[in-house]
């Protein structure tokens, strides 16, 4: 849109609002600030020094300490993946099992989705990639009992890290997360602290909804973190700032495409450049 | 809600007559706030609001002693038309029935394929539900289960990675089943994986249906325009249909979509069972994107 290195002219400033509406940053995070710009910035700013200003104040918008996963030093460290239907949670599952794989660790998983046709037949098939186990129970057998079943597994075996996969289900559903509510404390009630990381998968596609099943699902698990999926596409995911702003719950991986290696640690920095592409 | 915003900016107006252009802008704006909340995509927001500052400076709002709710009025109808306007009764299809779905990584195109046959067979057709994923892990499997839940025959090439191979097999079969209706459901992809893009249109091209579904997803955002015109003008969607409106999201998506490829929605998923899928209705679904 712009040549580069011209003075910002205020219909520019409507094209950057355009950009960071398209990238899904949401109106209410969007324009508030391009009002802030338009009314501050010093007339015929740079378009450069525009754009690296602007960077940096969406960078300063993400979480500043980042720590990456947390590591039980007291037994296996249990992960449980959750999120709406569709968005990539299986698949991450055995993405994030290969990540710690690695690193040297021995990786159990739990099939906690008894009720999507062919849901466990699906983690059954990555696990046998992986060359790992994966614990289930029959179609329609109750979630927290797999988790259960496999959280004792996986202390008998000294394994270092459990990863539970749960059914998709949307937030608006209170029997459906007081189900996840219950997969959770049971988890915790076999081994405290569990589960030691509830990650929310994210499909970068959504739009303003992500904020609500953000909140929604931190509030009745809170949350440790946030994986993005399917950045490979052309969706910017953006909503992921108001996500890291408003309710402080770290972006910790990006997906990036359908195969077990397309996974990555998040970077604010490379995030947001990407957004402002 | 929208309709108390917009009271608020024209509340001072009763009685005096002639709105201002800064009660108009102050409308525009509260309008533009609420659609770009609800995921509509900024351009169609743009085009939406011309239209409704048209319609806004003319004679009902003018002479009303509510000016808000005229404005209000004003911006559902204008939903409405461009979602479609009158609902439109899904007829019993008649002749033999060859239905392709499309879309991104899971939209919910297999759970619509089930929900499809299910809707096909109360509607007196025999479907055969044809699985031509041959890239996801029990991709498959799911389709057998749900093609035995709704009782009705299935298809597929076990060991078979090209997809055409297993269309084309699939009118064999149809003919051996003495079915009318053929669903074919086919593996999520992005629109800018072109070898995907591609194969899909050769599945088109061999299995020559009668309709062509991209199924979207009801929380997509902005990309809702760059995903289904991308896949509108590679292979050409005959229809659309909004899966998972059973959440909360506004659902602008719809309008975006719509707004884009001038196709009609033509059902709405609204829950994870083979039977929880309707008829999509234009008033209702205006209602939801204002909020
Ligand atoms: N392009 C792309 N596709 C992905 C990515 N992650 C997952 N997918 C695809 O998205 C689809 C859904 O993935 P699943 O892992 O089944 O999603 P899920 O959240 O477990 O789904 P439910 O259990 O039904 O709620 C599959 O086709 C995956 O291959 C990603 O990062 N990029
Ligand atoms: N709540 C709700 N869930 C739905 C609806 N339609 C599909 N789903 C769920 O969404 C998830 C994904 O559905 P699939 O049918 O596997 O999606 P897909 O498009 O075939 O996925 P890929 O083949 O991986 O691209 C599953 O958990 C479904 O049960 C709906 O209308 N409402
Ligand atoms: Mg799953
Ligand atoms: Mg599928």
């Amino acid at each position: 849109i712009f040549s580069g290195g011209g003075k910002i002219a205020p219909e520019d400033l409507d094209s950057i609002e355009e950009i960071l509406l398209s990238a899904d940053l949401g109106p209410s995070t969007v324009i508030p600030l391009i009002d802030h710009l338009r009314d501050n910035s010093p007339k015929g700013i740079e378009y450069n020094e525009l754009l690296s200003y602007l960077e940096k104040e969406i960078e300063s918008l993400f979480q500043q300490d980042r720590k990456s996963l947390i590591q039980n030093s007291a037994g296996p460290t249990v992960i449980m993946m959750v999120g709406v239907n569709g968005t990539g949670k299986t698949t991450t599952v055995a993405k994030l099992a290969q990540y710690y794989k690695q690193q040297g660790k021995s990786v159990m998983l739990a099939s906690c989705d008894t009720f999507r046709a062919a849901a466990t037949d699906q983690l059954q098939v990555w696990a046998d990639r992986l060359g790992i186990e994966a614990i289930q129970q029959g179609a329609g057998a109750d979630p927290a009992a797999v988790a259960f079943d496999a959280l004792k597994a996986a202390l008998s075996r000294g394994t270092d890290v459990l990863i539970c996969d749960t059914a998709g289900r949307l937030h608006n559903k209170s029997n459906l997360m007081e189900e996840l509510k219950k997969i959770s404390r049971v988890l915790g009630k076999e081994l405290e602290g569990a589960p030691h990381e509830t990650l929310l998968v994210l499909d970068a596609v959504t739009g303003q909804n992500g904020f609500i099943q953000a909140e929604q699902f931190h509030k009745e698990l809170n949350l440790s973190g946030v994986i993005v999926s399917k950045l490979d596409g052309t969706a910017k995911a953006g909503v992921v700032v108001s996500i890291e702003k408003d309710l402080q719950i770290p972006v910790k991986f990006v997906g990036v495409g359908e195969s077990i290696d397309d996974f990555a640690l998040f970077s604010p920095k490379e995030f947001v450049k990407e957004l402002l592409e | 809600t929208l309709g108390q915003k917009l009271n608020k900016v024209f509340k001072d107006l009763r009685g005096y007559g002639k709105l201002s252009e800064k009660n108009i802008s102050d409308a525009l704006r509260e309008i533009r706030m609420a659609l770009l909340e609800a995921d509509v995509h900024f351009s169609v927001v743009k085009d939406f609001l011309s239209k409704v500052k048209e319609k806004s400076l003319g004679q009902e709002v003018l002479n009303s002693i509510t000016p808000g709710q005229q404005v209000v009025k004003i911006v559902h109808d204008e939903l409405v038309e461009l979602l479609g306007g009158e609902a439109v009764e899904l007829e019993r299809p008649k002749g033999f029935v060859k239905i392709l779905l499309v879309g991104l990584q899971g939209a919910g195109k297999t759970t619509t394929a089930g929900k499809l046959a299910s809707w096909l067979k109360r509607n007196k057709k025999r479907p055969l539900l044809v699985s031509c994923d041959t890239q996801r892990p029990a991709a498959r499997d799911q389709l057998r289960i749900l093609a035995e839940q709704v009782d009705v025959p299935f298809f597929t090439i076990n060991d078979e990675k090209d997809p055409k191979k297993i269309a084309a097999a699939a009118i064999d079969r149809a003919t051996e089943e003495g079915v009318d209706a053929i669903i074919v459901d086919t593996a999520g992809r992005l629109h800018v994986d072109e070898e995907l893009m591609d194969e899909v249109v050769q599945v088109r091209d061999l299995f020559q249906p009668n309709e062509i579904l991209f199924v979207a997803d009801a929380m997509t955002g902005q990309d809702a325009v760059q995903s289904a015109k991308a896949f509108n003008e590679s292979v050409g969607t005959t229809g659309i249909i909004l899966s998972k409106l059973d959440g909360d999201s506004r659902g602008g998506a719809a309008l975006s979509i719509r707004w884009i490829t001038g196709k009609p929605i033509k059902f709405c998923g609204i829950g994870e069972k083979l039977d929880q899928l309707e008829a999509f209705y234009p008033d209702r679904m205006a209602s939801r994107i204002l909020g």
